[in-house]
């Protein structure tokens, strides 16, 4: 473990408790896309698998609970609690868009041709893409609330200090997954966008509003 | 066991 780690995955959680918070606070689910949490929920079920058998650590063990419980309570309150609230209509991102190509992509590019491995592989591949629908979400609104963006800020941050950690880990321990990184760079790269308007408008107190 | 590809991460 490494600072630059525990920080991301700090950030992460942060991220999953501010939606949380976000969705019950305001009770609707206004600016959030569903298709995104219904992959991310994906990707924890495919990559947590090994809970049941690889012991790493407490911490390894609780955090990952923390993320597939919270992920399915995010479900329960956006598909059925606050149904009435979800935005059906700009929350239209084909998932299946996503899903297959990352499925096909991790049965041809992976560690070793193994069901965990294969289904490790497709969550890091999904983990990297599946914030495209929120984005897009987020684009076709045009705007999103304040909580919202931090959501999105300490989502986007997790993974990139996951980059600050694949280096760490590269040269202190001479460990690196060439899968992960690049997965994690994809990803970070994607929330470029968002971090501009989120560093230049709302840490200035401003709305988050896209460019028409 | 050396961890498969960072397995021991999040």
């Amino acid at each position: 473990m490494n600072i630059f780690r525990l920080a991301g995955d700090l950030s992460h959680l942060l991220a999953i408790i501010l939606l949380l918070i976000k969705i019950w606070k305001t009770r609707s689910c206004a600016g959030i896309s569903g298709k995104s949490q219904i992959l991310f929920a994906v990707v924890y079920v495919s990559r947590y698998l090994d809970l049941v058998t690889t012991f790493i650590s407490l911490y390894n063990t609780l955090m990952k609970l923390v993320f597939i419980t919270s992920s399915f309570a995010t479900l329960y309150l956006m598909y059925v609690k606050f149904k009435a609230t979800y935005d059906h209509n700009h929350d239209s991102f084909r998932i299946e868009f996503l899903l297959l190509p990352c499925f096909v992509l991790a049965l041809l590019i992976n560690a070793s041709f193994t069901p965990l491995e294969v289904l490790w592989t497709f969550s890091i591949y999904l983990e990297a893409v599946a914030i495209l629908p929120q984005l897009f979400l987020v684009s076709k609104t045009g705007e999103a609330e304040s909580i919202t963006s931090h959501y999105l800020f300490a989502l986007g941050s997790y993974r990139a200090l996951y980059l600050l950690n694949w280096i760490y880990r590269y040269y202190a321990e001479g460990h690196y997954d060439l899968i992960a990184i690049f997965a994690g760079a994809i990803q970070t790269i994607l929330y470029c966008d968002f971090f501009y308007l989120y560093i230049t408008k709302v840490l200035k107190g401003k709305k988050l509003q896209l460019p028409a | 066991q050396e961890k498969l590809s960072g397995k021991d991460e999040l």
